[in-house]
């Protein structure tokens, strides 16, 4: 594993130890999109199949398991826990599951390395993930306080996959037979999507002022 | 040897 392999995991998983810490400490996920979270339920469901089929390390199976106990923690707080959920956005999280779900899914059928069920459900779930954050990007527009946690947590999910980049650049240098051009375009497009924020997040730092991105 | 699958990532 290299540098930027740990850096992009570090990343990931600090993201969502500041979005556990922001909905645990304020008892509130103002801000919060669910669509999204559950979004990346799907991804890691789908991806992580293989913890029952393949062993690779044991950082790698701990990642995994964490990955997924996180994000449906916070599913069920939102969704379940009595003080939280109420102050779930309901109305403006509005995007529709299918716009990205339907989509992603064809395009795994058609795209693919592979034409078996697992190859075909991971393959979704990388396509699936470079379009997850839209409805929390939405819903961050619509949010006229978006409070300095929330803007963390995007910051740091969308530094992650910049990071993954940089190590695909690194392991294509250094390992023969590296070639993941679908993996790669969707991490491009993944990250493409997060520069409108990445440039409002970074002004609003530098200047000292309160996150907002404009309608 | 084969082509790296990928799948070693998270």
């Amino acid at each position: 594993m290299n540098v930027f392999r740990l850096a992009g995991d570090m990343t990931h998983l600090l993201s969502i130890i500041v979005l556990l810490l922001k909905i645990n400490a304020t008892r509130s996920c103002r801000g919060i999109s669910l669509k999204t979270q559950e979004l990346y339920a799907v991804v890691f469901v789908c991806r992580y199949l293989d913890l029952f089929t393949n062993f690779i390390s044991l950082y790698n199976t701990v990642m995994k398991i964490i990955f997924l106990v996180s994000t449906f923690t916070i599913i069920y707080w939102m969704r379940f826990h009595k003080v939280i959920r109420v102050t779930y956005d309901r109305e403006q999280d509005t995007f529709r599951y299918q716009f990205l779900v339907l989509p992603c899914l064809v395009l795994a059928l058609l795209l693919n390395n592979e034409f078996t069920a697992m190859e075909v459900l991971w393959t979704f779930s990388i396509y699936l993930e470079a379009v997850a954050i839209l409805p929390q990007l939405v819903l961050l527009q619509r949010t006229n306080n978006i409070d300095n946690l929330t803007g963390n947590y995007v910051f740091l999910l969308g530094s992650y996959r910049a990071l993954y980049i940089l190590n695909w650049v690194y392991r294509f240098m250094t390992e023969k037979h590296y070639r993941q051009y679908l993996v790669w375009i969707s991490g491009i497009v993944q990250t493409i999507i997060y520069i409108d924020f990445f440039y409002y997040y970074i002004k609003s730092w530098r200047n000292n002022e309160k996150l907002s991105l404009p309608a | 040897e084969e082509e790296s699958s990928g799948h070693d990532e998270l």
